[in-house]
């Protein structure tokens, strides 16, 4: 029991604005999917052939963030704009539920189920599941300030997704991890 | 001074290397890393969030060779992972935390872990909430470089699975950072099994044995079921065996036959007795002689300081090894045995020729669990030719040394912690 010193427990009390938003939707979903990894920032834009930008969850993301991505904010309102063209219907988001359900052990049904909210709204680690796509290796290069270290992981940590389950393998670094700028 | 940038970066990267297995990781052995003062939780006492913190990084350094240190004074930079709670955007992250449920961290690969302060952590000892040891394990398993791995019993699943017993980093997971980090070598200065007898409930008397490897002043309980050590080591020597030097001996002998049940420390010039029962060495035993004594008293014709030795319950005969050569000490007649000193090379040749630690032996160890003789060397070990081997393969020499394997290969996870977490 968390330590409280007022009766009536208020403070201790998480307000509301401290609560993390359930996973309630499919936009909420989507949200999610795009975050750990499960959709592709590219790929989902492709279907919103009019929106530029990659949404917040990618670009703020400290494991996959490349110098092309701009600014995290926008790219989020980008994601609620989108959220109004339904995406169940998107089979992006639909292969990527089922690749969710799949490696959650939940069955594989490509439908946001309550088995399946339930999963995405479990605690979890902040680190996305799948590394992205291997162009973000070519970015390995970046300068090595702490500011741009997210740069730097986020390659490795594709690299050692690899080595270590094959069903989330992308294609390997491209080699030449080596103090280039 | 112009070139200072420079340096600066340079040391940084050289962190940033190869590891020793050849992977993309930390290239140093011990990493440096602090709770920062910004980032302490609301919620535990700092001591409580040290001491979970220490315990973590220390679960990583029992199972891979990477050792950390808590350092409260250096630079800043000198620090290679810095650890912190916060809520929303906290600590200049870019990535915010979303409240109570859902994310409750995050790491950087090679850097930092930021954890939600939000969320309901406990102590390991806690009741409900988040156990911070097991979320602080599963982040530093992404700062050394492992992805989310999607398998039960993995401390590296992405979603918290909440855990009614104490939790270990268990095979497939050790196997993940071995991957990255390599298996953990080292020289020994002794691996024996300790045979004492105990009563069971119902009072009958069974004889037991564990495996014990000592390194320095610290050891490690081996269990051969689960192929690794016991959880929680290595312990300090003096913590477990009393009243035996506590930085290290050079050899144990247990003499074992019907008449004699003696077990003995050896180091440098003198050796101890050790009480099984009491798990203490005997100032006095029973026959009067007290401890230490001079090996030379106990082992007349045996040279000291030795390199190690091994009772041979075959011929009920100890062999001692220095340098090139083996002394063998009939302890029936408690005299050497006429023509030793003899070659380590000529008592126990080599099966396949080249293939032999010659001399300067770590440890000569009989295994209960294997019914072998072994000798280690550095970070080798050659198997001496068994009875068992014999009946299988005639043609094997008596005694003969088997082609040299890598210990790790053998014995597994016996790993090194830093110093300052050996006493925890």
């Amino acid at each position: 029991e968390r330590i409280f010193h007022i009766r009536d427990h208020s403070d201790v009390l998480i307000p509301a604005s401290h609560q993390a938003e359930l996973i309630i939707d499919k936009g909420s979903a989507q949200q999610f999917l795009l975050k750990y990894g499960f959709m592709r920032p590219g790929s989902w834009e492709e279907s919103q052939s009019d929106t530029a930008l990659v949404p917040a969850a990618a670009s703020t993301a400290p494991f996959d963030m490349t110098p092309l991505i701009q600014e995290g904010d926008s790219g989020s309102r980008a994601g609620k704009e989108s959220a109004s063209k339904d995406p169940a219907e998107n089979p992006t988001f639909i292969s990527a539920l089922r690749d969710f359900q799949e490696v959650s052990g939940l069955r594989v049904t490509g439908v946001l189920d309550d088995a399946t909210k339930a999963a995405m709204n479990k605690p979890r680690c902040g680190v996305p599941d799948k590394a992205l796509d291997s162009n973000v290796t070519a970015t390995a290069n970046a300068t090595d300030t702490r500011l741009n270290q997210t740069l730097f992981i986020s390659t490795t940590a594709a690299g050692a997704t690899r080595g270590l389950d094959s069903t989330h393998s992308r294609d390997g670094p491209t080699g030449s991890l080596g103090p280039e700028r | 001074r112009k070139r200072f940038l420079e340096t600066l970066l340079l040391r940084k990267r050289r962190r940033r290397d190869l590891t020793g297995a050849g992977q993309v990781g930390f290239s140093k052995k011990v990493l440096k890393w602090r709770l920062m003062g910004e980032g302490y939780s609301s919620q535990l006492s700092i001591d409580e969030q040290r001491y979970v913190f220490k315990l973590a990084f220390r679960m990583w350094s029992e199972v891979c060779p990477v050792e950390f240190e808590e350092d409260l004074t250096s630079p800043l930079f000198e620090i290679d992972v810095r650890l912190g709670f916060g809520t929303g955007r906290h600590l200049g992250c870019a990535q915010s935390f979303d409240g109570a449920g859902r994310e409750f961290a995050h790491a950087w690969f090679l850097g930092d872990i930021h954890f939600d302060d939000d969320e309901h952590f406990t102590a390991p000892s806690g009741g409900n909430g988040i156990s911070l040891l097991k979320v602080a394990v599963h982040e530093i398993g992404h700062v050394l470089g492992l992805p989310h791995i999607y398998r039960g019993g993995s401390i590296m699943q992405p979603s918290y699975v909440p855990q009614d017993s104490a939790f270990e980093i268990d095979w497939m997971d050790r196997k993940a950072i071995q991957q990255l980090y390599g298996g953990c070598k080292g020289r020994f200065n002794t691996v024996f099994d300790w045979v004492r007898k105990e009563r069971t409930p119902y009072g009958e008397l069974v004889i037991r044995f564990n495996t014990y490897f000592i390194r320095d002043s610290w050891y490690w309980l081996y269990e051969n079921r689960s192929n690794r050590t016991r959880y929680g080591d290595p312990i300090a020597l003096q913590v477990g065996w009393h009243g035996i030097p506590s930085d290290g001996v050079d050899a144990y002998v247990h003499v074992w036959d019907w008449r004699t049940d003696a077990a003995y420390f050896f180091k440098g010039t003198q050796y101890w007795r050790y009480d099984s029962e009491n798990d203490q060495v005997y100032t006095q035993d029973s026959e009067g002689q007290r401890y230490p004594r001079l090996i030379s008293e106990g082992f007349p014709g045996i040279p000291s300081p030795i390199n190690t030795a091994f009772y041979n319950r075959r011929d009920s005969r100890i062999y001692f090894f220095k340098d090139l050569h083996v002394y063998s000490f009939d302890v029936r007649t408690n005299k050497k045995v006429n023509g030793f000193p003899m070659r380590i090379t000529d008592v126990f040749p080599a099966v396949v020729p080249g293939d032999h630690p010659i001399g300067n032996l770590d440890v000569a160890y009989f295994s209960y669990t294997h019914n072998s003789i072994f000798f280690l060397k550095g970070s080798h070990f050659w198997k001496v030719v068994s009875s068992q081997d014999r009946r299988q393969n005639p043609s094997l020499p008596y005694n003969g040394v088997l082609p040299r394997k890598d210990i790790d290969s053998h014995w597994f996870d016996i790993c090194n912690v830093h110093m300052s977490t050996l006493k925890m």
